[in-house]
């Protein structure tokens, strides 16, 4: 396990 | 103007505790509907969602859609100043960039009052999906804090695997490795120590321990959590606040690049 992921990336900007 | 009256003071006082350390500063949607904030921690790998209907507060007034944006350790340091039983009353209104805290003690004999200065806060607000988990989990909100904690003196990381019959909590580091196995349990005297596993799918995920050791700081607000999983997607972490509303947390997994 390596890259930590930001939460950004899964929920779309209002 | 915006009036709101909350029976407990202390119940605001434990939940901005609780998210405090992750977000410092936060902005307050005030609508009709209630009372609600979302944030990401500065490092943009956690998102908090705070909701409070207006129904759960003893008044609850806002003529239109009103921002309060806020530093939340200077809301704490106010709020500490409430007694342990004192009602809390929140006043802002457009005018002036301030909220008042009015805590009332039982007796109405005290009446102490607070103003905190606003502030403006751009951030960006993310749309969150109602999306259908792969697994969810409910257990004592103790249980998963002891859990969580006792994992991150193992490792950095933990591995959660939700099969039927169980869910593990796994981590490892540098002195060895440690899994921490619970099985459904429902026969029990109260609803909130049963643990419950509803799984679709087998999940298995990776998250960095650190945020769920600060999520469960949430442990004294509910007597269970709920925990989301979906192969792949940010976990939520739930504490439903009784008769009022909720916290979440959201947590990005790590992903083998």
């Amino acid at each position: 396990v390596s890259g930590q992921r930001s939460i950004s990336t899964f929920f779309a900007t209002k | 103007m915006f009036e709101a009256q909350m029976a407990q003071a202390a119940l605001l006082k434990q939940i901005i505790e609780s998210i405090r350390e992750l977000i410092t500063e936060a902005t307050f949607e005030v609508s009709g509907t209630g009372m609600m904030l979302q944030a990401m921690d500065s490092s943009h790998v956690s998102l908090v969602a705070l909701n409070l209907r207006s129904d759960g507060f003893q008044l609850f007034r806002a003529d239109r859609p009103f921002s309060m944006g806020m530093n939340l350790n200077h809301m704490a340091k106010m709020l500490k100043c409430a007694g342990k039983d004192d009602t809390l009353t929140m006043r802002a209104d457009e005018a002036n960039d301030l909220v008042t805290f009015l805590f009332e003690s039982p007796g109405n004999e005290r009446l102490a009052e607070f103003e905190l200065k606003l502030m403006d806060i751009t951030s960006e607000n993310l749309g969150i999906p109602d999306a259908e988990y792969s697994a969810t989990v409910s257990m004592p909100s103790a249980e998963f804090q002891r859990i969580v904690k006792d994992l991150g003196s193992i490792g950095d990381t933990v591995e959660i695997t939700v099969t039927k019959d169980d869910v593990r909590f796994a981590a490892s580091g540098d002195i060895g490795n440690a899994t921490i196995k619970c099985r459904q349990l429902l026969d029990t005297e109260k609803p909130e120590d049963r643990t419950l596993i509803e799984m679709v799918e087998p999940v298995n995920l990776t998250f960095a321990l650190r945020y769920l050791i600060n999520f469960s700081k949430a442990t004294s607000l509910a007597p269970s959590v709920t925990i989301k999983l979906s192969t792949e997607m940010p976990v939520v972490v739930e504490y439903k606040l009784s008769d009022i509303g909720y916290v979440r947390f959201y947590l990005a997994p790590k992903i083998e690049d």
